[in-house]
C-alpha cells in the first residue's frame, strides 16, 4: 500500500481488507485545520478477488458510493459513479468522482495539461518471476534491504532508471515500492502467492514526453511480471494514449480483449482495457 | 482459485484541495507524521518506509 502527499493532493492506495474510505473524514478535518478545503475526489478499484472478505464500507460498490456521498462536503455535488465492464467477467473497473463548481469550471479551460495516470492490475503472474518476491527463511535482512534486492533482481529498477525508489519486502513474501521522479510518482505492489498472484503498477506521465515513453514503460512492466491477464485503466483528457497502450502491450505477447470508455467530471476520460497472454 | 487468500486488488483514493497559500506552498505537507499515522489507523495501515523530494512525500504502507 502507498500514500503520496502533495501540497494540494493526496493519493492513497491500499490492498487487503483495509478500510480506505474511512480516511476521508479525518483528512477533511485535518486539512481544514490548515485552511484547505476539499474540492474534488476520485475513487477507483478493480473487481476484488475475494469480495466476501471485504469489510464495510467496501462490501459492495453501491455501499462505497453511498458512504462517500455521505462523508463528502455538500459542495462536491457534481458526482458520477460508473462500472466499466470488460469481456472478462472477473474484471470490472469501478470509478466514482465528485467535484465542486470551481473545479468544474477549471476543467473547461483549454490550458489543462495533457497528463495521464495509468492504473495497471496484473493477475496469474509467471510463477518463476513471482518466486523472486519471496524472502528466504531467516534472510537476516530488514524489509528495506530485502526490498532493495528484489528491486534489482527483478529489474524493476529499469522501468524508470531516473526514479528514486523507496522499496520494502514483506515477510515471508510480497513487495511494495514508490518511485519519485521530480513531480511524478510511480508505485508497484506485489502479492506473489500461487493461486491468487497479483501485481499492480501505477504511474503518472505527460503526453509531451515523446511517443516512445509510454510504450517503453508498459513493455518493461509486462516483462517484469509476465501476467496471464492484465487490465490497464488510463485517465487522461485525451483518448490518444489508449491506442499507444494497446500497441505496446500487443508487442510483448498480449492480446487486447476489450476496451471501455467513460467520461467523468474533472477527472476526464477513463479508458479501461483488458489483455490476456497470447498462448 | 483459492477459497480465500490475501486480497491484492487495491482501492485507490485521490483527493484534491484548494485554499493553499502559494507563498508558503506546502499545504498538506504540513500534516505531521503523527497526524498521518492517526488517519492511517482508520484505514488499518501503518507506515513502513518513507521518502520525499522537493515536490511531494511518499510513504510505503503495511498490508
Amino acid at each position: 500500500s502507498s500514500l503520496f502527499v502533495y501540497p494540494t493532493k493526496i493519493i492513497i492506495k491500499t490492498c487487503g481488507t483495509t478500510q480506505l474510505l474511512k480516511s476521508v473524514r479525518p483528512l477533511i478535518h485535518y486539512s481544514s485545520n490548515l485552511g484547505l478545503s476539499l474540492s474534488s475526489c476520485k475513487y477507483s478499484r478493480g473487481s476484488f478477488i475475494f469480495p466476501k472478505s471485504q469489510p464495510y464500507p467496501h462490501t459492495s460498490f453501491q455501499d462505497e458510493v453511498v458512504y462517500l456521498q455521505n462523508v463528502l462536503p455538500k459542495n462536491l455535488c457534481y458526482d458520477k459513479a460508473s462500472l466499466m465492464p470488460s469481456k472478462l467477467s472477473t474484471h470490472t473497473w469501478h470509478v466514482f468522482s465528485a467535484t465542486d463548481e470551481s473545479h468544474l469550471m477549471f476543467m473547461h479551460q483549454p490550458s489543462t495539461p495533457t497528463t495521464f495516470t495509468f492504473e495497471i492490475c496484473m493477475t496469474e503472474l509467471d510463477s518463476v518471476l513471482a518466486r523472486k518476491f519471496f524472502r528466504g527463511p531467516n534472510d537476516g535482512k530488514t524489509g528495506g534491504s530485502a526490498g532493495k534486492v528484489m528491486t534489482e533482481m527483478t529489474r524493476i529498477c529499469d522501468i524508470n532508471p531516473k526514479a528514486h525508489i523507496c522499496d520494502f519486502a514483506f515477510d515471508p513474501c510480497g513487495y511494495s515500492m514508490n518511485g519519485l521522479d521530480g513531480e511524478k510518482y510511480s508505485t508497484i505492489h506485489v502479492t506473489p502467492e500461487e493461486g491468487f498472484s497479483y501485481a499492480s503498477f501505477e504511474c503518472v506521465g505527460s503526453l509531451c514526453e515523446g511517443g516512445g515513453y509510454i510504450g517503453d514503460v508498459l513493455k518493461k512492466v509486462v516483462q517484469v511480471f509476465r501476467p496471464g491477464t492484465m487490465s490497464v485503466s488510463t485517465t487522461c483528457s485525451s483518448r490518444e494514449v489508449a491506442a499507444r497502450v494497446a500497441k505496446a502491450v500487443e508487442q510483448v505477447g498480449m492480446n487486447c480483449r476489450s476496451c471501455t470508455v467513460d467520461e467523468f467530471p474533472v477527472v476526464g476520460t477513463v479508458v479501461f482495457q483488458t489483455f490476456t497472454t497470447r498462448r | 482459485m483459492a477459497a480465500s487468500g490475501f486480497e491484492g486488488i487495491e482501492k485507490r483514493l485521490e483527493l484534491h484541495f484548494s485554499g493553499d497559500d502559494p507563498m508558503i506552498g506546502i499545504g498538506l505537507r504540513q500534516l505531521s507524521f503523527q497526524t498521518l499515522e492517526e488517519i492511517l489507523r482508520e484505514v488499518q495501515c501503518t507506515v513502513v518506509s518513507s521518502v520525499g523530494n522537493h515536490f511531494f512525500d511518499s510513504y510505503v504502507l503495511s498490508e
